[in-house]
């Protein structure tokens, strides 16, 4: 499952 | 962070710096869509708000920030300092055939419906489809310089290696994006003919020009 909080890539 | 994105986004990075070089040094946008470049400039803008609201590292920060002001000084350079040489006859591909879905696809499917994440989720899929105008000006005027070729070469490479990364997150930290795999597949198909033509024409170092 992915956190979407942060969106760490460019 | 691991070596495919880490590569990716040099790539991206050297892509960019490479089209400001080449306008800068030629004096000239010819054979650039300047449509492109400026849904790209609205694909950082609308992506990197979050530099207000989150930090990830010095790394992440400073890229974005590159990446914002390199395109702001393509736009810059393509509408106002060398416009008398942009080829505004053959960038004819509507633009707002691509922002009005892509807006009207990111209010529906994301990860969250809050202003932010819409407008990230907006720019994640303009990303996917911003390079159309500059391969529709390339098919209609059948030939692209070199160095255009190894722009869209470095694009093209920096999202092949992005869909490695992927893998290669999801693997190792079981982390994946939906909506930024999906989109990332399909920018990167976009890009699937154009590596064709690169690797049979421009390698062997000939102009990239269409079959006729």
């Amino acid at each position: 499952s992915g956190d979407y909080e942060v969106h760490d890539e460019l | 962070m691991n070596v495919f994105r880490l590569v990716g986004d040099l790539s991206h990075l050297l892509a960019i710096i490479m089209l400001l070089k080449k306008i800068w040094s030629s004096r000239s946008c010819a054979g650039i869509s300047g449509k492109s470049q400026l849904l790209f400039a609205l694909v950082f803008t609308t992506r990197y708000l979050d530099l207000f609201t989150s930090f990830i590292s010095v790394y992440n920060t400073s890229m974005k920030v590159i990446y914002i002001l390199c395109a702001y000084a393509t736009v810059y350079l393509i509408y106002v300092k060398f416009k008398a040489t942009y080829d505004h006859n053959h960038d004819t591909f509507r633009a707002e055939f691509l922002v009005v879905p892509v807006g009207g696809l990111a209010f529906l499917v994301n990860h969250d419906f809050t202003p932010l994440e819409i407008l990230w989720t907006f720019s994640i899929y303009l990303e996917s489809v911003a390079i159309m105008p500059q391969l529709f000006m390339i098919s209609k005027t059948g030939e692209a310089e070199s160095i255009t070729s190894h722009y869209l070469f470095c694009l093209g490479g920096y999202r092949a290696l992005y869909i490695i990364n992927w893998l290669y997150r999801f693997y190792s930290e079981g982390f994946f994006d939906l909506i930024a795999i999906v989109a990332g597949c399909v920018q990167t198909i976009l890009y699937c003919d154009f590596f064709y033509l690169y690797i049979t024409k421009v390698i062997y170092g000939q102009k990239l020009s269409l079959p006729a």
